[in-house]
């Protein structure tokens, strides 16, 4: 039988570790301004 | 095992850059008042695959008013875009596209411009002279004064008033108003026109010959008033000048709706 503190314990362990000074990409928008922002 | 779906588009990519500036070429195109606008921002793209080759593309653009005039034969690029203080004007679009074969082309768009609010430009410059109301009695003073006074000085042909694009009154230290208006080239000698002004009309579309004046009239302390016009030549394809040939004077409001 599944438990959902099984599932947990599972989903931490798949969790991949984050490189050291990782920096997440930029959301894709919105995207820069171009001249000044109202 | 189906192909993953491609990665969302970002608004800063080369193909939205793109879209964006065919979205911004179109909306310029199909506009007939006013002025030119450049893009500022892509604030979102969606894309919807239809099949190969073949999307849909939604976009939202943040675009600024530039200093051309939109009949102005001067490319985009060379067109400044008018800074905050000036009292800038900012279009918000909505652009149904669609790509075929890498072939852009404009399902619909739909914009609404305004100009910034007037409490934010006084918070960053607090003497800076302010857009007027549309239907400000100074303003449509001094632009009938300065087309009649450059009218009645100039050897060339008698010139009609197409519209306002935009006026600011300064009332300290000095009492100033600065308009800039859309002006259009008639059949009529200046010195014929003295005679029966009635008779000018607009140049037809084949020889249509539009240009823009900016006036300043300054009132106090001691009254002068300075015209300046600039015609265009005549531009082939000339845009499609019906909604321009209308009698009467119009002062486009910043706030408009375009579709």
């Amino acid at each position: 039988a599944l438990t959902k503190k099984a599932v947990a314990e599972a989903a931490q362990h798949d969790k991949v570790p984050r490189p050291v000074g990782f920096v997440p990409p930029p959301p894709p928008c919105p995207g820069k301004i171009r001249h000044f922002d109202i | 095992v189906p192909a993953a779906p491609p990665a969302p588009l970002g608004c800063d990519d080369p193909e939205s850059e793109a879209a964006a500036e065919f979205a911004v070429n179109y909306i310029n195109g199909h506009n007939h008042h006013g002025y030119k606008f450049a893009l500022n921002r892509i604030e979102d793209i969606r894309v919807v695959h239809q099949g190969p080759n073949n999307d849909i593309i939604f976009l939202e653009l943040d675009l600024l008013e530039t200093k051309c005039p939109i009949l102005s034969p001067t490319p985009l690029a060379n067109c400044t875009v008018r800074s905050f203080a000036e009292h800038a004007v900012e279009g918000d679009c909505d652009v149904k596209l669609q790509k075929v074969d890498g072939i852009f082309s404009v399902v619909a768009s739909n914009c609404h411009s305004h100009a910034d609010s007037s409490e934010d430009i006084h918070k960053v410059c607090p003497d800076c002279p302010l857009l007027a109301k549309m239907n400000n009695t100074e303003v449509l003073e001094t632009v009938s004064a300065a087309l009649n006074d450059y009218n009645s000085k100039t050897t060339d042909s008698y010139l009609r008033l197409l519209e306002i694009g935009r006026a600011k009154i300064q009332y300290h230290p000095a009492h100033i108003v600065v308009t800039e208006f859309a002006v259009g080239a008639t059949n009529c000698s200046a010195e014929e026109a003295k005679a029966n002004v009635g008779a000018c009309q607009l140049l037809p579309e084949d020889q249509s010959n539009f240009g823009f004046c900016r006036a300043v009239m300054v009132k106090r302390p001691s009254q002068d008033l300075q015209v300046d016009c600039q015609l265009y030549g005549h531009q082939v394809p000339a845009p499609d000048i019906s909604l321009l040939s209308w009698p009467g004077v119009t002062y486009i409001h910043p706030g408009q709706d375009t579709s």
